[in-house]
């Protein structure tokens, strides 16, 4: 369970990143 | 079927949409009692990042000129926000508590939450991506209607100056576009159009020039002439504007898909 957890929390963080590099690539 | 509709937002969504999905299944084994563990670190780490985002994102409503995006993108940011509130808050409810019954809940809540709104923000910057390219198709259509009164062979070069250079980018982001849709059927009507397009563009000038060298001649067949160019410079504008049609559909029409 704790690594269900924290993967997926881990890979919201990431998801987060992409999003915002998406829109700073877009944004440019 | 795909979920997404563009294969960027789909590489970035579907590995956390698939995550949520499993984490809905391990919340509901654990709801046998047992204990969850400390979650304060990854969402620390997550909050850290929403704080980014949500930077990024304001920064860049201030300087976008796109009215709508201005419009949508703050509500998809709150969404964001609120959701890493609610993983805070369950992270420390499940420290005090971890067999935290309403702390599960939040911690579904702010993983939906996020995956929401950072999935709206994506379709804001889609969405205006996509005017951005109808807007180059508009300028074409803007030209195709002036193609009637073009009645010198200068004009005619004028035209064709100003529309080349226009064509060529609607054909480079159409064609773009088309190969970052998941759907199959939407990109197959946007490269027909599109070669459509190319294909009568040649034909339209031909026509024109065909017509100018008739009226000036003061000849026969200048009403035809004039007819055929503009049943050409009509169906671009139909193939233009089913491309603008297409451009804006995301969701999946099941009987196109049967």
């Amino acid at each position: 369970l704790r690594v269900g957890w924290e993967q997926l929390l881990t890979s919201i963080n990431r998801n987060i990143n992409e999003v915002e590099n998406q829109i700073l690539t877009r944004d440019s | 079927m795909p979920v997404f509709h563009t294969k960027t937002i789909e590489s970035i969504l579907e590995p956390v949409a698939q995550q949520v999905s499993r984490l809905v299944i391990l919340h509901e084994e654990a709801e046998d009692g047992n204990a969850m563990p400390d979650l304060e670190k990854p969402v620390f780490g997550v909050s850290r990042a929403v704080q980014n985002l949500v930077k990024v994102g304001r920064e860049t409503i201030q300087s976008s000129d796109d009215a709508i995006l201005r419009q949508d993108m703050p509500a998809a940011l709150q969404r964001v926000e609120q959701a890493a509130r609610h993983l805070e808050e369950a992270s420390g409810m499940l420290k005090a508590d971890p067999f935290s019954q309403p702390a599960r809940k939040k911690l579904i809540e702010g993983s939906r939450g996020i995956l929401q709104g950072t999935s709206s923000l994506l379709l804001c910057f889609d969405e205006s991506e996509v005017r951005k390219i109808i807007s180059e198709c508009k300028r074409v259509l803007d030209y195709l209607a002036v193609a009637e009164v073009v009645d010198s062979l200068e004009d005619l070069v004028r035209f064709v100056k100003d529309l080349s250079p226009c064509l060529s980018k609607v054909s480079r982001e159409v064609d773009g576009r088309q190969k970052e849709l998941t759907h199959q059927v939407h990109r197959d009507i946007l490269i027909r159009c599109l070669e459509e397009v190319k294909t009568l563009t040649p034909i339209l000038i031909c026509s024109m020039k065909i017509y100018i060298q008739i009226h000036a001649q003061g000849g026969k067949g200048g009403e035809e002439a004039g007819m055929n160019r503009d049943y050409l410079a009509q169906r671009m504008t139909d193939e233009l504007n089913e491309i603008i049609r297409v451009l804006q559909l995301t969701t999946y029409d099941e009987d196109e898909w049967d």
